[in-house]
């Protein structure tokens, strides 16, 4: 049960400076090794279809960098040259600048970075995905493991096994839902679902 | 990789100032 002694506190508005420092507090407070986080916020379309797109997201990265840097070796050369394209371009757009981009742009770009990359470009409608039916069921989903991620009715957990993540969890909120993604092998934890109750109790 | 809307700037701007950030202490 997620009942306390007293209740939580209202959460001031959300913003998006709030919500980074809701992410960043939730995965750097957690005692699991989360890569990444994500919120999904709802809203509704034109046809008062509900849609869940980017609302804000925190990206940790993995413990063992060199791990990281081996598995997206593992990528195709093209692959590579096409993900620092685009992260050059990227820079130039965030910075107004044509000037050739420093060192840091130019890095490798990991798996796992460029799978939060794709994920500002995502939404989800009608309960689609996982975060969507996490949302529309009011449910926590947690898909844990490399096998279950591959075969998930998710193409976004599909891929992100691709991407080497073993570990994706979409918890409901209010206005929308939190994702958590892990290259490591994390259980079910209710106090991650607690705290995800407390830091995203918005109105 | 499609454009990146306007709202999603910030998110960006932070993720590749962090990335920065990273690289530099490694």
């Amino acid at each position: 049960s997620a009942s306390t002694s007293t209740p939580a506190a209202p959460a001031p508005a959300l913003t998006q400076e709030s919500l980074q420092q809701r992410l960043q507090a939730l995965i750097e407070g957690a005692r699991e090794s989360w890569t990444y986080a994500i919120f999904w916020q709802s809203s509704y379309d034109y046809s008062a279809t509900t849609v869940l797109g980017w609302g804000d997201g925190y990206y940790k990265g993995e413990e063992d960098k060199g791990k990281a840097m081996s598995k997206a070796s593992s990528s195709s050369l093209a692959e590579k040259e096409h993900r620092k394209k685009v992260l050059r371009e990227l820079n130039s757009m965030i910075s107004g600048s044509t000037a050739p981009a420093d060192d840091a742009v130019d890095e490798e770009v990991t798996d796992t970075e460029w799978f939060f990359l794709v994920s500002m470009t995502q939404s989800f409608i009608n309960g689609s995905g996982l975060p969507g039916q996490a949302f529309f069921d009011s449910t926590p989903v947690w898909v844990s493991g490399p096998d279950r991620l591959a075969s998930s009715m998710c193409e976004r957990a599909r891929q992100a096994q691709v991407f080497g993540l073993q570990t994706m969890v979409c918890i409901p909120s209010a206005n929308g839902v939190v994702e958590l993604g892990s290259t490591e092998l994390i259980t079910q934890s209710s106090d991650l679902m607690n705290k995800v109750r407390v830091l995203f109790n918005f109105n | 990789m499609p454009s990146i809307p306007q709202a999603r700037k910030a998110s960006l701007a932070r993720f590749l100032e962090k990335r920065k950030e990273r690289v530099m202490n490694a």
